[in-house]
């Protein structure tokens, strides 16, 4: 694989902070 | 206490002033008054009192206060600047401008680095980065074997740990992402470029409150 370590764990959705300016549905 | 109401000029717990933030931030004031307006939101969804606590922050990022993820948690840690368990407002949006498209690499780079210093020894450490990867996989879909999680970490650290001690420090950690920019992907919030814009709700609300 040529993904290390970091980028696998980028991947996760808790890195992600857009979550805060979505609008709840 | 409680939730604070738009018609009333009373204000969180913590608050600052915009002016004093949008000095210290990217920010521009009205980009901190729409901020205080989506502070506000999350800060009264659980516990009503004008600040963010963990169970809050998770619940504005997956829809759900239960969710469990260790990077959440890192994450609410860093914006905790005064460690006392929950997020003020100050606090929140000194940690939010350095997700701006226009804060300086050089801070995504070191904030990023203590996001993974898990257990804040200075270092990125080969168990931490280990444990990180698994504690990733439990939390989410995603399966790999044992035997693929300790070759991804290896590869990692040949092409990170310059010094061969088992361990990243900042300036290892500075060469690496400078030779894997897409690190720092999750460092830039482009919603927040112009936040005004992106939210007119919150601008239409702000003005009513803090002119």
């Amino acid at each position: 694989s040529q993904m290390n370590a970091f980028d696998i764990i980028s991947m996760s959705t808790g890195f992600d902070l857009s979550g805060l300016f979505e609008e709840p549905d | 206490m409680g939730c604070i109401s738009s018609k009333h000029i009373k204000h969180t717990p913590g608050y600052e002033e915009p002016n004093i933030l949008a000095s210290e931030t990217c920010f521009t004031v009205n980009e901190v008054q729409a901020l205080y307006e989506l502070f506000k939101k999350i800060s009264c969804s659980i516990i009503k009192d004008g600040l963010i606590h963990k169970e809050e922050f998770q619940l504005a990022l997956f829809r759900n206060s239960n969710n469990k993820n260790l990077f959440a948690d890192r994450v609410f840690d860093l914006f905790d600047i005064k460690r006392n368990g929950v997020i003020e407002f100050g606090e929140f949006v000194r940690s939010l401008s350095v997700f701006h498209p226009g804060a300086p690499t050089a801070d995504k780079i070191a904030f990023a680095f203590r996001l993974y210093d898990l257990r804040q020894t200075g270092c990125i450490e080969r168990d931490e980065l280990k444990e990180m990867v698994l504690a990733l996989l439990k939390e989410s879909d995603l399966t790999l074997s044992d035997d693929v999680v300790e070759q991804i970490v290896e590869k990692t650290f040949r092409e990170a740990d310059a010094k061969g001690d088992g361990r990243i420090d900042l300036d290892e950690w500075k060469d690496f992402v400078a030779k894997n920019p897409s690190l720092l992907k999750n460092m830039t919030l482009p919603y927040l470029k112009d936040i005004t814009l992106a939210f007119p709700s919150f601008v239409t609300n702000t003005e009513e409150v803090d002119v």
